[in-house]
């Protein structure tokens, strides 16, 4: 594993608690998109199928659980407990699960039949297509307040950095390993993650360098 | 085409 790689999965554990931290700390669900938290953990449901027939290493099953457990609690909270349920508004995270999640079934069954997949790998690759889109929800709730919290903020930041930093660990990866196998689907969805991300990024440096608050344009 | 079995990323 190289310097990249690991910051990246450490960009992403730090997302999450910074998260669980918002919650905690305002004691509401404001601006928070529970349509995003479930469509990351159909992600990571999906993606770590392996789990249960394959052992790769310690790190990699405890990031996995910790992924899985940690989105689960957040949707479990922001669903169930008080008094992130009723602060919770579910008229402004509005997006329909299913306008992301059919299309990116679609695009992994070919992609699957096209590559000669199974079905583990073909859950996998829909993971891959729809972990490029799930933060799309949360996008529009911040659209919709305007006004980014901080701790909210961060989280997005932390969590887009995070395939950011991947692609970073592919590049170097591929000048190193000489038997490198590349997976250009990865890296397509990688880049179009990142990118969604890339105007979110832009205002967020922009207040962090000017201070005040960080709005966006509506 | 083969799927890279010994991928450990997450």
């Amino acid at each position: 594993m190289n310097i990249f790689r690991f910051a990246g999965d450490m960009s992403h554990v730090f997302s999450i608690i910074i998260l669980l931290l918002r919650l905690h700390v305002a004691k509401n669900a404001n601006g928070v998109s529970l349509k995003t938290q479930e469509l990351f953990l159909i992600v990571f449901c999906t993606r770590y199928l392996d789990l249960l027939i394959r052992f790769i290493s310690l790190y990699n099953s405890a990031m996995k659980i910790l992924y899985i457990g940690s989105t689960a609690a957040i949707i479990h909270m922001i669903r169930y407990r008080e008094p992130y349920r009723s602060t919770y508004d579910r008229s402004q995270d509005s997006f329909r699960l299913e306008f992301a999640l059919i299309p990116c079934l679609v695009l992994a069954m070919i992609t699957s039949l096209i590559r000669g997949f199974g079905f583990i790998e073909l859950f996998w690759t829909f993971s891959i297509y729809l972990e490029a889109v799930a933060i799309l929800p949360q996008l529009i709730v911040l659209q919709r307040y305007s006004v980014v919290e901080n701790l909210t903020g961060h989280y997005i930041f932390f969590l887009g950095a995070y395939r950011g930093l991947y692609i970073l660990n592919w590049i170097y990866r591929a000048y190193t390993e000489k038997h490198y196998h590349h997976d250009y689907v990865v890296y397509a969805c990688g880049f179009v993650q990142t990118a969604l991300y890339a105007d979110f990024f832009y205002y967020y440096f922009q207040s962090k360098y000017y201070g005040g608050t960080f709005s966006l344009p509506t | 085409e083969e799927w890279d079995k010994e991928k450990d990323e997450l």
